[in-house]
């Protein structure tokens, strides 16, 4: 799904 | 990683940077809020959880060890430091910081992106964030005089947020399946949150006198 986009923020 | 990113990360760094120095070469916390202080070390910890399971690259792990162990040793030195801890302003911040974490966590348990531990600790740390400056504007509004490295660290915390904003607007346009809600959401509501800041900073420094908060 989109929600599952890798958390690469800070 | 686009320019806003990059600045935003900078800005934040910069914060820090302007915080340590002031406690490190003045010795003095005079102005900051120890309660927004430990909830920024509370942020990190539930936020970088994924350290340990989760690589993305060498500067965000760079970037996270010096957020947890800036923020952590700077409630550190506010609270133990001999000298430090004499300058901290204790009868004025009385915000009562604890009060946050409970509705944060329950809306964390409530609104995730998946009902696992190190999502809901990462909706949690992105609420609690939203909110945690809350006692330093509280207390800034408090101190008669808000010295110059107060209100730059406070100005850079704003800036880092609103570069942060600028960057999910290229990266929604340029990125494909690049969708956070709940970043963006509480991160619109902390950003608004230095609104008011802002205004009266650009006031002060527009008509050059000394930055004051109305009461």
């Amino acid at each position: 799904t989109k929600d599952s986009a890798v958390k690469d923020e800070l | 990683m686009n320019i806003f990113r990059l600045a935003g990360d900078m800005t934040h760094l910069f914060s820090v940077l302007v915080l340590l120095l002031k406690i490190h070469t003045i010795k003095s916390c005079a102005g900051i809020s120890l309660k927004t202080q430990e909830l920024y070390a509370i942020v990190f910890t539930t936020r970088y959880l994924d350290l340990f399971t989760t690589y993305i690259s060498l500067y965000n792990t760079i970037m996270k060890l010096i957020f947890l162990g800036s923020s952590i040793s700077i409630v550190w030195y506010m609270r133990h430091h001999k000298v430090v801890r004499r300058s901290y302003d204790k009868d004025q911040d009385t915000f009562r910081h604890y009060l946050l974490m409970l509705p944060c966590l329950l809306l964390a348990l409530l609104i995730n992106e998946k009902f696992t531990f190190l999502e809901v600790m990462w909706a949690f740390s992105l609420y609690l964030e939203a909110v945690a400056i809350l006692p330093q504007l509280v207390l800034l509004q408090r101190t008669r005089n808000i010295d110059n490295l107060t209100g730059q660290y406070v100005l850079l915390l704003g800036a880092y947020r609103a570069l942060y904003v600028l960057n999910w607007i290229y990266r929604y346009f340029t990125e494909e399946n690049y969708v956070h809600w709940i970043t963006w959401v509480s991160g619109i509501v902390q950003t608004l949150l230095y609104a008011d800041f802002f205004y009266y900073y650009f006031q002060s420094w527009k008509n050059n006198v000394k930055l004051q908060l109305p009461a």
